[in-house]
């Protein structure tokens, strides 16, 4: 199955 | 003080119809670059990211760099008062907590002054790497638009595939199945109605086709969409903004754990 991923795990905090 | 008349108003009634479902309060950035935003949808899967540049303004004075928290809801019933032909000033002064929206027919005979609360808001800005997609495709907005619409009438997530052969957009649900294929088209009258296709290695990546249609809200504002895909990266689904930016939507896969 897939996992829904966040946006957080790709771009990080600035 | 802040002041920004931008002649073709219905550009920015357009961008909050755009944003408004996704994003509920957020910050607009104004800074002698534009007058921008960056926000995430409540649940951190899909990010906007907006740019109208200064030089696309009749008037921009910015003086110093200011972030003014706007409920989008809220401006988008304000901006829903302005005619499509009037003439857009937004007015905030120096630690004001409230920025005005006015409103100009094109013949000067009706002139309005909408005033709204700003919000703190705690945002946090992202930092978006710059990447090399594997893939790139343009297409009419208008087509991508239907795609979306249909493939959701089936299912609820999307599989996007480009490879040699063209873009292909499939669906699966309770009722059956469904794959819907482009093919590079540049033999077409108008340049706006081609379909390129750039690819650099073929890629294949899961996305749920709620957020899809949320973005197709941008259609309005372009006629081309761009779609830039890599494995395993967020998407980056860019609407431009003729001669003054762009509307790019961010969205995370779905990947297998």
């Amino acid at each position: 199955v897939n996992q829904q991923r966040q946006i957080t795990a790709f771009f990080g905090k600035k | 003080m802040l002041e920004l008349r931008l002649v073709q108003g219905s550009l920015l009634k357009k961008v909050l119809e755009a944003v408004k479902d996704l994003v509920n309060d957020a910050n607009f950035d104004c800074s002698a670059t534009g007058f921008s935003l960056q926000a995430m949808d409540s649940s951190h899967v899909a990010l906007v990211a907006l740019l109208l540049r200064s030089e696309g303004f009749e008037h921009y004075r910015c003086d110093r760099n200011i972030s003014m928290g706007m409920n989008l809801g809220n401006m988008a019933k304000m901006l829903k008062c302005a005619g499509n032909d009037d003439i857009i000033t937004l007015k905030a002064d120096d630690g004001s907590d409230v920025v005005t929206f006015m409103f100009e027919s094109p013949t000067q005979d009706k002139i309005a002054d909408f005033e709204m609360k700003l919000m703190d808001i705690d945002s946090e800005h992202l930092g978006i790497p710059e990447a090399e997609y594997h893939a790139i495709v343009r297409m009419p907005s208008s087509e991508f638009a239907r795609i979306c619409k249909d493939l959701s009438s089936i299912g609820d997530t999307v599989v996007i595939s480009v490879t040699k052969e063209g873009v292909k957009f499939s669906t699966r649900g309770d009722i059956g199945t469904a794959n819907i294929v482009c093919r590079q088209n540049t033999t077409v009258d108008k340049p706006e109605e081609a379909t390129v296709i750039e690819m650099n290695e073929p890629v294949s990546l899961t996305f749920a086709l709620r957020y899809f249609n949320s973005f197709t809200k941008a259609t309005p504002l372009s006629n081309t969409v761009t779609l830039s895909l890599s494995s395993e990266l967020p998407v980056v689904v860019e609407y431009k903004i003729a001669e003054m930016g762009y509307i790019r939507f961010y969205l995370a896969p779905k990947i297998e754990d």
